[in-house]
Formats: structure tokens, sequence, C-alpha cells
């Protein structure tokens, strides 16, 4: 599964 | 979100605020570097394009917009504000701040994690953040002399770089498959940026004198 990276810091 | 995350957050926004109010309660921003702030709003600007497209949390979209704003409101200070740009000594302020942006821009389309718009503007923003407080450091070293408040703004600035690093290592720890070399590496890059900084801080707070930089 290819997980979707999204930047959650600032 | 753990611990050092918001506490790193929180000594960023203080560091913005305590900007803002040497800029407004003094009505100059001697000392103040125009580039390394016009820096950071291009930095935010870049970074925070993904206001629309993904949601995290209410308060990473509220931080955002704090962040893009409040950098601006810095910038047309410095820029507009007929008593604060009276202050600005652009002789000081030399640093070629574009070349950073030329540098880090190239370094984004070659080194992001995905080859998108997004993704490219994201890297090129964290390359740019890491070296975006070189003009301030270099102006406050040529000046000498640093105020109070802009002294503690580059304190906290420095401060809100090291707790993200120990927020990166709390999450390594805590965190399955935690990597992220391209925001890490960088972000030890930048903190390293403070140190010089840090020990002639310490030192006047030591001996409880006033900031001096050698020269």
């Amino acid at each position: 599964v290819v997980e979707r990276k999204i930047h959650d810091e600032l | 979100m753990n611990i050092f995350r918001l506490a790193g957050d929180m000594t960023h926004l203080l560091s913005i605020l305590v900007l803002l109010l040497k800029i407004y309660a003094t009505k100059s921003c001697s000392g103040v570097s125009r580039k390394t702030q016009e820096l950071y709003a291009i930095v935010f600007l870049a970074r925070y394009l993904d206001l629309f497209t993904d949601f995290i949390s209410v308060y990473n979209t509220f931080m955002k917009i704090v962040f893009i704003a409040s950098s601006l409101a810095i910038v047309w200070c410095i820029r507009v504000h007929p008593m604060v740009k009276r202050s600005y000594d652009k002789d000081l302020d030399t640093f070629r701040h574009y070349l950073l942006v030329a540098a880090s821009f190239l370094l984004a389309l070659f080194l992001h994690e995905k080859f998108t718009f997004l993704e490219i503007f994201w890297a090129f923003s964290i390359y740019l953040e890491a070296v975006a407080i070189l003009p301030q450091l270099v102006l406050l070293q040529r000046s000498g002399n640093v105020d109070n408040l802009t002294g503690q703004y580059v304190f906290f600035l420095g401060a809100y770089r090291g707790l993200y690093i120990l927020n990166w290592i709390y999450r390594y720890l805590t965190e399955p498959r935690f990597t992220r070399w391209i925001a890490c590496v960088s972000g030890v890059v930048q903190t390293a940026l403070y140190a010089d900084f840090f020990y002639y801080y310490f030192i006047s707070w030591k001996n409880n004198s006033k900031l001096k930089l050698p020269a």
C-alpha cells in the first residue's frame, strides 16, 4: 500500500 | 502533535510577535533585515500552496494563515509604512538574497519527494527557509550592536528550530516508518546556522550584558 505523504508540519 | 512540536510552533509565533512588537512600539526596523523577511514571506507562500488542497487540522490551517499574513505585514511595514521605511538601512542589508532563492529552487528541481507542482514548491520552501536567516545574521554581525527585541527575535527563531529537531527525534522513536530526509536534513542545517549567534547570546545573558557580536 503506497501511502500518500501529507506535510502535516508547518 | 507532541509537546516539542507545539512548543516549536509557539516559539515561532512568539518570534514573529516580538518582531511586530518591536516595529510597532519603536516605529523602526533598525537591525531588521528586509531581505530575510521577504524570504520568509516567499517561504510561507510557497509552502502553504496546499492550504486549499490538503486539510490537516483547524490548527494547521489557522497557523498557516497567521504565518502568511504576519510575514506579509512585516514586509509591508518595512517597504511601505512611512515611519518604519525611513529607519531601514539598505546599506547594511546587502546580502544577495536572490541567489538563495535561485539556488533553493534549483535544488528543489532535483531533490524533491515527488515531481509535482506542489511538491517542488514545498521542497523549495524547505531549502529556502534553511538559509533565509543568513541576511539577518550578516546584518547583525555588520552592525555589531543588537537591540534587545531584535536579539530576542532571533533567539526565539533559533529555539523554534531546535524544538523541531526534538519533535523529529520524538516522532522517529514513536511513529513507525517516520522518515523525512528533506525536512530533517534541512532543519539540522538551519539550526546549525544559529550556533554562533546562540553562543554570543548565552554569553551576554550569563554576564548580564548587552548582546554584541564580534566583527
